[in-house]
């Protein structure tokens, strides 16, 4: 099983965009797929018709039972997503109280690597899409997955946050004793702007070895697969968005092979 | 004086462009203004060529003093933008430690309502530009500001957000005993695209009471201007955003003067 979390600290990047694009196209390739939302503001828990503000079983769940050591099924969580092969363990708002709670439960930190190993035999990949807050769910994701995917705009502001971010999930992988796996993906590409042309060339100067070599375009249908409900590769599969999804995941895909 | 908090659970729907949008116009027709940047990840500050990660000097010190009962001049922590008549209280990524400390540091719940009141004879505007996200520091700014201004990107995903939002803040201001004054604001408006002008619609219809009647289209030259570090409106005052943001400037304070 696969482990992929999707953060970055600036909003409106493309972090729930790029998990339920992942999620769907993985779902429809065959893999068994489970996408576990830890925003408290619940994106694409809302992308799929469930209500964060009303939810009694969600992830918050995992960490009340991780706080209590009292032991949780996290399959008991899974709800569907009306695409086959594509689970969800949603979000809650109770989640923005973890940071809070944090002093008081102890142990927390451990709290989703516990869970993905509880679910290794029922799913092939499982992708964690991020609050864009520096706290204990972000933390929490950094420790559980195999590689951090990063949606970057190509844009000047995003690209200084990145600088930003980068150092600090360094020192918190060091903390933990591993290196950090990361993935910087460019989003929200608009070849006629000078603005995304100049930000991609600043991106591969400065961080080439850790780059995808391609982009994800800007795209209305995304907005509009969003709208309906359904993930972006079951809405429109020749789409240039998914297309561009498409090259991403087939390059994620073989650098797990050359591993 | 007046002070505005802009705000939005929802990451990447124009938060900082408004709140840098409106500093700028403000400037520019002599009222003497100040920008207060308490989003941890600092992109307002990053705007203006300051590091959060660097910065001695930032809006944390009003929350240390405030936490340890220290006097301290919030005047001490202005820095210049570059833009006459528009200073800049910068964020640092100490912010992020907040939440979690609030549990020991007490009363931090009107650090900047104390600290807008210290400098009422200093500046005609005070704007507070907020992280994307329910914790101590949002709940700050509610208390601090006289209207809350909430950009809200014209898609769906945004709109259900903004429904959560506005019944949390509804929540915290009645526990603060005062209705909370807000205005929705529609951002990135494509007039082209179904999703944009559909969502428009579901806003006019729930949210008609408080929804300004009019729009801030898409425009690239936000990038642009941002790139440049300069305010929208100094970078290129005929910009279509910027316009839409003078309209947005001239109802708010219609608004002011019929209280
Ligand atoms: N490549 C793209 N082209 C056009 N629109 C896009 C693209 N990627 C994402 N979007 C749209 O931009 C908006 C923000 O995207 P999304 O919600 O995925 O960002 P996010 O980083 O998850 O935000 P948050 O910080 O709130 O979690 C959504 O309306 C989405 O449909
Ligand atoms: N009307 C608009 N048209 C086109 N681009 C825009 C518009 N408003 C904002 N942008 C761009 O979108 C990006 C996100 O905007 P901004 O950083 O202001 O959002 P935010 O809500 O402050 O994000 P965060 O949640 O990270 O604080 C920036 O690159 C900005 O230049
Ligand atoms: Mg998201
Ligand atoms: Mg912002």
């Amino acid at each position: 099983m696969t482990v992929w979390a999707v953060a970055n600290q600036k909003g409106g990047v493309g972090k729930t965009t790029t998990t339920v694009s992942l999620g769907g196209l993985l779902a429809a390739w065959g893999y068994r797929t489970l996408l576990i939302d830890i925003d408290p503001h619940g994106s694409l828990t809302s992308y799929f018709r469930y209500d964060p503000d009303a939810l009694d079983v969600s992830a918050y769940a995992l960490f009340e039972a991780q706080g209590q050591k009292k032991p949780l099924d996290p399959l008991s969580l899974v709800h569907p997503t009306g695409t086959q092969g594509l689970d969800l363990i949603p979000a809650s708002v109770s989640l923005a109280t973890l940071d809070r709670q944090s002093g008081q439960l102890q142990g927390l930190g451990l709290t989703l690597t516990n869970a993905v190993k509880a679910v290794r035999d029922d799913y092939d990949y499982v992708l964690i899409d991020c609050p864009p807050v520096l706290g204990v769910l972000l933390i929490n994701a950094l420790a559980a997955c195999d590689r951090l995917l990063i949606p970057v705009q190509t844009e000047f502001l995003a690209i200084k946050g990145l600088e930003r971010m980068l150092h600090t999930l360094k020192m918190v992988a060091r903390s933990k004793g591993h290196a950090l796996d990361y993935l910087v993906i460019p989003t929200y590409y608009d070849k006629r702007t000078r603005a995304s042309r100049e930000s991609l060339s600043v991106l591969q100067r400065n961080h080439g070895g850790h780059l995808w070599d391609g982009v994800i375009p800007v795209d209305t249908r995304f907005r509009e697969a969003s709208r309906a409900g359904m993930p972006p590769a079951q809405y429109d599969a020749r789409a240039r968005g998914v297309e561009a999804y498409i090259a991403l995941l087939e390059q994620l895909q073989q650098d797990q092979r050359n591993k």
